[in-house]
């Protein structure tokens, strides 16, 4: 792991009372080696490296610490600040009902985060309306109505063939009408270098205008992490990210990429395939997976 | 790149960086530059496009791992489909099957993912689109179940080939890798040999995970080809690069796109030439 890795880099470095240019070189090459086999995009790395080098640079080695524990407590450091220290919840304050719009690549699990979502908010006491706005995938709408089910929410009757603009439209109003006050939309799955499906989503932003459009992102996404990030908070414009798939063995490095290239919070992971695995994240955790 | 007019350490570094950012893998990266650092050092590449060539011969050594015909004359064929949630498991079901309609040949489609909201629905539109039957049992039945049933009815019918959908599942989890080395027993069980193709689905979004997905996998059921889906996106794939040489299983195809059309057999030079596009 990292820390055995700059163990061995530092061995030479005993003695000496200052991290300096020269005797971190081999150590920040190991971090650099661990944050790429950890997905972070290449050209994170870089600059995360260069923002470490300059904290690290002059900095007396502390009695308590042997260099390669201080430069991994500074990149630790850097790392837990970069991917936001504190919980940013969801924002649904304003024009009611709010409305969060999930949007991101296909199969990423935002069907599974919606419904995951419904139940986190009623459980926090509000009364949220699910809506199926994805008309093209075979059984979208069965999916979201099948999970709605489960926890019984309330599911918009969307019908297939309509269009996802003037469904998102009709449940936000049909919510206000049933005085319930959360609209949460599901959209298709689609490329982000796709410009009709990335148009529409834009059209249907305009039409809601959603207190939260919820990047939703698959956590062992790797170096393409941040053209899907920059060009949905580009073109569509995104309040926050929900990384999924979590519990697995991904090191997660898209987290780090996608907070770097847009700086959006980071305000759920997905933890598992069922309906109460969601939780408010959490840099720790996310931080030790991509340290290693 | 090609404007350049020697080798120097900044192009290496520019190809290095070209092959990291596609999901080639630090170590599997490192390996090459040796090979072609070596090559430099004694001046076996003569300009920056020998060295473009040479680059492009190591990854075609690394990915044209040729994978045999599946042998049709078995009947039914079995093919099991695996990997992990939302990769592209059951549209790349429906769109092989499409194809081996295409060729003439009677499919049946095995709805063994019991656990997921509407994956049996799923598979039934498909079915209909593609016009091949689907079996299924009710929402949270044993798959295994299912998937014996599945068998049974390949006989019955006298299908040509059988394919069965499994639920996504993490390589991590312990006992759903359990469950799937169950339906691979149960396969086997009713037909001899079955199943003849174990298919894992593979993301090229995916960055390194992929290589442990694949081990894991192949642990559990024996991958014997993999099929890359949303090549049709920005991600490059270089996971297949690690998963190929370090495991030597093969990739049958490629997914492009989410229509029954979109898949293409792999074609290792096609593939390299689009790293470097
Ligand atoms: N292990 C795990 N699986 C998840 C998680 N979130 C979603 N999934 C699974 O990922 C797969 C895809 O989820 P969906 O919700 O259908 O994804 P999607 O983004 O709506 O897919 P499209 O609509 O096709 O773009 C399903 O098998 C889900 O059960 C998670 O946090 N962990
Ligand atoms: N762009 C693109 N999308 C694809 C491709 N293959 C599959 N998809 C999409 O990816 C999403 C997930 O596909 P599924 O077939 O449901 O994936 P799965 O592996 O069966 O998912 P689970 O059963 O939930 O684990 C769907 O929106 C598909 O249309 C591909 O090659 N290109
Ligand atoms: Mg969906
Ligand atoms: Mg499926």
């Amino acid at each position: 792991n990292l820390s055995g890795r700059l163990d061995a880099a530092f061995k030479r470095l005993k003695g000496y009372g200052k991290l300096s240019e020269e005797n971190i070189q081999e150590g920040l090459r190991e971090v650099r080696l661990a944050f790429l086999e950890a997905d972070v995009n290449y050209k994170v790395v870089k600059d995360f490296i260069a923002s470490v080098r300059e904290k690290a640079v002059g900095q007396e080695v502390m009695d308590s610490l042997t260099p390669a524990q201080q430069v991994i407590k500074i990149v630790h450091e850097e790392l837990i600040n970069l991917l936001g220290r504190k919980f940013q919840g969801l924002n649904l304050a304003g024009r009611q009902p709010a409305v969060i719009m999930l949007a991101g690549l296909q199969g990423s699990g935002k069907t599974t985060t919606a419904a995951k979502l419904a139940r986190w908010l009623k459980g926090k006491g509000r009364r949220p309306y699910l809506v199926p706005a994805d008309v093209y995938r075979p059984a979208a709408i069965d999916q979201l109505k099948s999970l709605g089910a489960q926890i019984k929410v309330e599911v918009h009757p969307t019908e297939p063939g309509a269009s996802p603009v003037d469904i998102a439209r009709q449940a936000v109003s049909k919510a206000a009408l049933a005085n319930l006050d959360t609209v949460i939309i599901d959209t298709a799955g689609r490329l982000h270098v796709d410009e009709a499906l990335m148009s529409e989503l834009k059209d249907m932003k305009s039409v809601v205008e959603p207190q939260e459009t919820l990047l939703v992102a698959d956590a062992m996404t790797g170096q393409d992490a941040v053209n899907i990030a920059n060009h949905f908070d580009k073109e569509i414009g995104i309040t926050g990210v929900v990384l999924t798939k979590l519990e697995g063995d991904a090191r997660g490095g898209a987290a780090l990429s996608i907070r770097a290239v847009t700086g959006r919070p980071i305000k759920f992971v997905g933890v598992g395939e069922k309906l109460d695995a969601l939780e408010p994240f959490h840099p720790d955790r996310v931080a030790n997976r991509i340290l290693g | 790149l090609l404007g350049r007019r020697t080798i120097d350490p900044e192009l290496l570094d520019e190809l290095e960086e070209i092959l990291i950012m596609a999901d080639m893998g630090v170590e599997t990266v490192q390996n090459i530059f040796e090979q072609i650092r070596s090559d430099v050092r004694r001046n076996e590449l003569k300009d920056p496009k020998a060295l473009r060539q040479r680059l492009k011969e190591c990854l075609l050594e690394r990915l044209s791992i040729q994978p045999p015909d599946m042998d049709f004359r078995q009947k039914p064929f079995v093919i099991l489909v695996v990997g992990v949630n939302g990769v592209g498991k059951t549209t790349t079901i429906a769109k092989l099957a499409h194809n081996l309609k295409k060729q003439g040949k009677s499919v049946l489609l095995v709805a063994a993912d019991t656990f997921r909201a509407a994956a049996v629905e799923q598979l039934e539109a498909w079915g209909r689109r593609i016009g091949a039957p689907v079996i299924k049992h009710g929402m949270n039945a044993d798959p295994s179940a299912v998937a014996y049933d599945g068998m049974e009815a390949a006989v019955k019918r006298n299908v040509d080939v059988v394919i069965v959908d499994t639920a996504g599942r993490l390589h991590t989890k312990v006992n759903l890798m359990e469950e799937l080395k169950k339906i691979r027993r149960v396969l086997g069980k009713k037909i001899p040999g079955a199943p003849h193709e174990v298919l894992l689905i593979l993301d090229a979004t995916t960055g390194q995970n992929a290589i442990s997905q694949a081990r894991l996998f192949n642990e559990a059921a024996r991958i014997t080809s993999i099929a890359l889906t949303k090549l049709d996106g920005t991600a490059k794939g270089g996971i297949a690069a690690s998963i190929t040489s370090e495991m030597k299983i093969p990739i049958r195809y490629i997914g492009i796109g989410e229509g029954m059309e979109d898949l293409r057999p792999f074609d290792p030079a096609e593939f390299v030439e689009a790293l470097f596009s």
